[in-house]
């Protein structure tokens, strides 16, 4: 099984935290602070790291594709575009896989998944964010997550969530929804309901493991004023994003990319 | 007695709750959300709001200047212009008065500090910050604080301050310092080395009371996981900026403005 994940976001939104968490990896390195007279990237790079994971006794081949770069400058025209490319070349990557004869040994590189990280403003969507957002929600499947949501009260993140949706909505930007069908069991129905009523989700990321009060060891960010847990459904929604990933909606994911947008780059490229 | 406030950074970094937090009154109502579908400022908007607070039996005239729309663009080149352009006019109308007969009715509008916004990224100084700090440090006493603190751990905190101090220097920013003067008093070398080994102030506000387990009403966010005291030195610096502003360095931060920032900026008009 692969699973190709597309992250994009400001620095600083806690990326590289959520991705070694999602997968309890140390896939990224805690960043060595740059020196304050480097020169920061005036472009976007793609960066892209592989791993193998196990997930309920399934071996999954991981592959995360990160733009580090993106909306990091002061003239940020264009920011989308680096990262279309690189959809774009994966899509005609598997067209030409497509066409050849010997099939055997090709693997599937075209991006499943884009979780977009959206800074917990508190206020609503940046033109950056949706400026980006209707610039691939034709191309791959978005899951739009509030970055560090442990920066907002309950009140403030049922606003905040109420609002992207009103903004993807006006935008007409699409995002990725399970699909709920009539001939689902009453068990898939509630876990699809559950998820898609917390969209967007607001996460909070940590590999640091930290000891509560009633003694459990969890991960967790400690604060002098409180310990927030990773794994705590009472405190953010990182296990509903986790279930979307890589348990209830992998294979709706790899399928609507196949079947959907896949096909649809297709046309759009032979119609040309 | 005035205090003439310029504040700026990015939307959705605390400012306008920091703006009642320090003065304990609702100078900013909480933002009407806007329109989805509302065209935002594609420019900045120079904002101004005048009040009269008490401070330990001392009136004092507020004047806040607002910079809504600084940092919110795609593009946000020479985001700095109009936010020096408005020092500047207040720096040109204080010459006009000195050139006046009749000094009788004018009133100091030149800017004695810049409360400026950083983004808890945890990383460093953007290219944005940057930039407009080199553009003002010479105009305006500077006063960088780091918005949202409460996202941070103490040991992020840590090395975010000192990580902001070393891209400060690095790039030849000067920031407003309170002095230490050989014939001062033990109390107030106290109170400065305390203020100087905190900067920039690592800050959180908030303007809801909220009731603590320990039975006290304080100013706070309230998470699942704990509640933030705004008044509480352990929590944030919050305490240490508001000493800073009305208290111990209110004098230093107008003296420096009147006896050095215009100065400056007089001698350099004089001499075109
Ligand atoms: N408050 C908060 N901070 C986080 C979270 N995840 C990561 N961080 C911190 O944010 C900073 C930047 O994280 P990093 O993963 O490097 O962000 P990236 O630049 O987007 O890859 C680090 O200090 C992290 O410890 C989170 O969920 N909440
Ligand atoms: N975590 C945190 N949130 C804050 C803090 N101060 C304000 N907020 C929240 O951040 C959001 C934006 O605040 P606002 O004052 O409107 O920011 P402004 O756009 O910079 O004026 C609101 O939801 C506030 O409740 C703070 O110190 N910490």
């Amino acid at each position: 099984f692969n699973l190709n994940l597309l992250v994009v976001g400001e620095a600083g939104l806690g990326k590289s935290t959520l991705i070694n968490t999602l997968f309890n990896k140390e896939l990224y390195e805690p960043k060595a602070p740059r020196e304050p007279s480097d020169e920061r990237a005036s472009t976007i790079t793609i960066k892209t790291t592989e791993t193998d994971i196990e997930e309920n006794g399934v071996k999954l081949h991981l592959t995360v594709v990160d733009t580090p770069g993106f909306g990091e400058q002061i003239n940020n025209t264009d920011a989308w575009q680096p990262i279309v490319d690189e959809i774009n070349s994966r899509f005609d990557s598997y067209l030409e896989f497509e066409n050849k004869i010997n099939r055997a040994t090709y693997v599937d590189s075209r991006i499943h998944a884009c979780l977009y990280f959206i800074e917990p403003t508190g206020h609503s969507l940046k033109p950056l964010d949706i400026e980006f957002l209707q610039h691939v929600h034709k191309k791959v499947n978005i899951i739009p997550v509030i970055a560090k949501s442990d920066t907002l009260t309950e009140e403030e993140i049922l606003e905040f969530k109420q609002r992207i949706k009103d903004d993807i909505k006006s935008q007409g930007i699409e995002i990725f929804e399970p699909k709920i069908y009539d001939d689902d069991d009453e068990e898939t129905i509630e876990a699809s309901n559950e998820i898609l009523s917390k969209l967007p989700f607001a996460i909070v990321g940590s590999t640091k493991e930290v000891q509560t009060p009633d003694g459990r060891l969890v991960r967790a960010r400690q604060y002098p004023w409180g310990i927030i847990e990773v794994d705590n459904e009472d405190h953010n929604d990182f296990v509903k994003l986790r279930q979307l990933l890589v348990r209830n909606f992998l294979e709706e994911l790899r399928e609507k990319t196949a079947n959907v947008l896949y096909e649809t780059y297709r046309s759009e490229k032979l119609l040309k």
